[in-house]
C-alpha cells in the first residue's frame, strides 16, 4: 500500500463522512446501492462511517459520471483507458467516466466471457476510488484494490489484507469489528507492513 | 450506461472490447533504446500522466531515450513486470488494461512497490 505525499486523511473529528450525488446524472437507486455497498467495505474495517446526503453542498464527498473534460484539468478519455479518478482527503471529489458501460451486477462475469468485454464492474472501481478518498495511494499488490489496473469485466470489491494494513495505518480498526484481517483475502508475495496489530 | 446483467450487454460491446484508448501502443512492441518509432510521444504522454515521466515539456519526440527507458523500468517496477527497460509484451499487455486515471506516482517519487518486502529463511 502507499499514500498520498504528506499522508494526508481526513481529521479526527471527521468520522462520519457524508457523501452525495451529483443531481444532473439522475442515478437511479440501483446505482447509488452499489456505492453504498463499497462505502460499506471501507467502514467495516475502520471507525469511519459513511451516510448519504441529498445535499451536495454539506456532503464531504461528491460522486458524479463526466465525460472528456469536465473542469478538473484531468478530462476523461472515452471507452477504457482510465475509468474514474479520486482525490486525497479532505477534497472528496470522486469523478466516473460517464463513457464506459458500467455493469451494476453483483455476480461474477464468466471467465468465458472476461477477454472480450468493454463492460467495467462499478463496485469494483468505486471500492478502489473510496481507497483515494480515504488517502491510500496505489498498491502493487495484484489482489488488492488499490491495484491501479482493471480487466473489462473483472470483478474485484473484497479488501485484502494489504488494502486493510494501509487504511488502518491512517486511520486504526473499527472498534465494533475484527479489524477485517481475519476474513481478508490472503495476498501473494508476503507483503509486510510493520504495523503491530 | 448501466447494466444490471451481462446477458442485456448488446453484442456491439463484445465487438469493441479491444478498441480501448490506448491500443495503438500495441504496435510498439519490441522498440529499444536509440530507435525512433511513431508513437513513442504518445507513449511518453502516458508516462507523464501517470507520473513516470516529470518534465513540464508538451512536445515529446518519438525517440526511444534514456527518459523512456528509466519510465518503464520504474512501471515494469510498480507493476511486478521483470524490469528490462524495454517495451515487452508483458509490458505492453499491462499498459493497454483500463485503469483509475489517479498517477502512480507524484512529484516523481512513488512507494508504491515500497512496502513489499520479502522474507528469507535459512535453513
Amino acid at each position: 500500500y502507499s499514500f498520498f505525499p504528506g499522508k494526508p486523511r481526513w481529521p479526527n473529528r471527521k468520522r462520519d463522512l457524508s457523501y452525495a450525488f451529483v443531481p444532473q446524472n439522475n442515478l437511479t437507486d440501483e446505482v447509488k446501492r452499489v456505492f453504498a455497498r463499497a462505502f460499506t467495505r471501507w467502514a467495516e474495517v475502520t471507525p469511519l462511517n459513511f451516510t448519504r446526503s441529498e445535499s451536495l453542498v454539506d456532503a464531504d464527498i461528491v460522486i458524479g459520471f463526466f465525460t472528456g473534460e469536465h473542469g478538473d484539468g484531468e478530462p476523461f478519455d472515452g471507452a477504457m483507458g482510465t475509468l474514474a479518478h479520486a482525490s486525497s482527503p479532505p477534497t472528496g471529489m470522486f469523478h466516473l467516466d460517464g463513457d464506459e458501460d458500467w455493469l451494476i451486477s453483483e455476480t461474477k462475469i464468466s471467465r468465458r466471457i472476461l477477454p472480450v468485454t468493454s463492460v467495467v464492474d462499478l463496485e469494483s472501481v468505486a471500492v478502489h476510488e473510496i481507497g483515494h478518498l480515504l488517502g491510500l495511494g496505489h498498491s502493487s499488490v495484484e489482489d488488492a484494490i488499490m491495484y491501479p489496473a482493471i480487466s473489462g469485466g473483472d470483478r474485484k470489491v473484497e479488501l485484502a489484507r494489504d488494502d486493510i494494513e494501509g487504511i488502518q495505518v491512517l486511520y486504526g480498526g473499527n472498534p465494533n469489528g475484527d479489524g477485517g484481517l481475519q476474513t481478508s483475502r490472503q495476498t501473494s508475495g508476503g507483503a509486510e507492513s510493520g504495523v503491530d496489530w | 450506461k448501466f447494466y444490471t446483467n451481462i446477458s442485456s450487454v448488446p453484442p456491439l460491446q463484445f465487438l469493441n472490447a479491444s478498441r480501448s484508448a490506448w491500443e495503438t501502443f500495441g504496435k510498439l512492441a519490441g522498440c529499444h533504446v536509440g530507435e525512433k518509432v511513431d508513437g513513442l510521444s504518445k507513449l511518453k504522454h502516458y508516462f507523464r500522466r501517470f507520473g513516470y515521466i516529470s518534465t513540464a515539456v508538451d512536445n515529446f519526440t518519438d525517440d526511444f531515450d534514456d527518459v523512456l527507458q528509466s519510465a518503464i523500468s520504474t512501471y515494469q517496477k510498480n507493476f511486478n513486470i521483470k524490469v528490462t527497460g524495454k517495451l515487452d509484451a508483458s509490458t505492453l499487455r499491462q499498459i493497454v488494461k483500463p485503469r483509475c486515471g489517479n498517477p502512480d506516482m507524484i512529484d516523481g517519487t512513488s512507494e508504491m512497490n515500497a512496502g513489499k518486502k520479502f522474507r528469507t529463511t535459512e535453513r
